[in-house]
């Protein structure tokens, strides 16, 4: 078998910026997550204004950190779900009989060498649910994909679905010093307190943030 | 888009020169969101003496550079030559683009962009 061709020289250097492949553009049907561009200014605001690891404050900016998410890491990803599309549609459920979503996450992307340091699971509700609320609030589960009952993972009280609702999966989904794995597939279940109608999943994406050693500096270098 | 040499050639004293680099110019606008480019920089000059001492309040030359320069002055056709000027200091900058998952990414890169020069 021939080995495979060396790459050009465009495809080395992106290789050497953390690229195994050449990038082949951007989504069409993919806007950009308000949340992401908060991080991005912030990011860019302080890196332009301080000069090296210097805030306008004059405080040392820490290398690897990001600082508005509080956790170690030099690369942010917005990972949306997969299994929206092979959902079927919602049936209107009685109470205690509220429906299970699967959500999938394709983290292939990640490398072996990443440590996750946050994965931030982030669920919208429908409208009619998020302004409704209950009196006693919401209990979400999170569990496997395909595992038996009693397979939760993770329990969280919700008050209500007006806004966002984040839930931490490192060291609840997998191990907190484990790799990522390359497919993430979640059973998620939101049940009223009280009796209500239930709450209907808009929309699921994953934030996860992990470091990189081989892009930080300061965690590279062997001291001499 | 740089700032030309001094004279057409590496002429003036060690220091940082403006480089534009756009993303749009190296074909990666299709995939990165922000920022479209950004000021790069990049080292240009002598480092003979004195500029090889470096200016009061600049990045200090290494002292092999030092000798190395004073070894010029005193035997110009030595073939080690003048030091190079070269990023002394330099800073990161953050980039937000997709990538083949159709993920968003921002992500951060050390030293991007040349803050100050030296001679080393």
């Amino acid at each position: 078998a021939r080995a495979p061709a060396p790459p050009g020289p465009a495809a080395a250097l992106l290789q050497a910026l953390g690229f195994p492949d050449v990038p082949r553009g951007a989504p069409k049907s993919r806007p950009v997550p308000p949340v992401m561009w908060r991080l991005f200014r912030r990011r860019d605001h302080q890196e332009a204004r301080a000069g090296p690891r210097r805030t306008p404050l004059g405080a040392t900016l820490r290398p690897c950190h990001v600082e508005e998410l509080g956790v170690a890491g030099n690369i942010v990803r917005h990972v949306p779900d997969r299994g929206a599309a092979a959902r079927p549609p919602e049936p209107a459920s009685a109470a205690g009989q509220c429906p299970e979503w699967t959500v999938v996450f394709d983290l292939s992307a990640v490398e072996p060498a990443e440590r996750p340091s946050q994965a931030r699971l982030e669920l919208r509700f429908a409208a009619a649910e998020a302004t409704a609320g209950t009196a006693g609030g919401w209990e979400l589960s999170v569990a496997p994909a395909g595992a038996g009952p009693g397979q939760v993972v993770l329990r969280q009280s919700v008050p209500a679905l007006g806004m966002p609702v984040r839930a931490e999966l490192l060291g609840a989904a997998w191990a907190r010093n484990a790799s990522a794995p390359r497919r993430l597939r979640l059973t998620l279940t939101m049940r009223p307190r009280a009796p209500a109608a239930c709450a209907s999943l808009a929309e699921a994406s994953l934030l996860l943030v992990t470091l990189d050693p081989r892009l930080c500096h300061p965690l590279a270098r062997p001291r001499r | 888009e740089a700032e030309p040499a001094v004279g057409g050639g590496p002429g003036g004293a060690c220091r940082a020169r403006r480089l534009y680099v756009s993303f749009r110019e190296v074909g990666w606008h299709r995939w990165v969101i922000a920022p479209r480019g950004f000021l790069a920089n990049y080292c240009q000059g002598k480092c003979g003496l004195p500029a090889a001492l470096s200016e009061p309040g600049g990045t200090p030359a290494l002292n092999h550079a030092v000798l190395r320069a004073l070894m010029h002055a005193a035997a110009p056709s030595a073939a080690a030559g003048l030091p190079c000027c070269v990023p002394a200091r330099l800073s990161p900058i953050s980039v937000l683009f997709f990538d083949n998952s159709d993920n968003v990414v921002l992500r951060h890169y050390e030293d991007m962009v040349v803050d100050e020069c030296g001679c080393r």
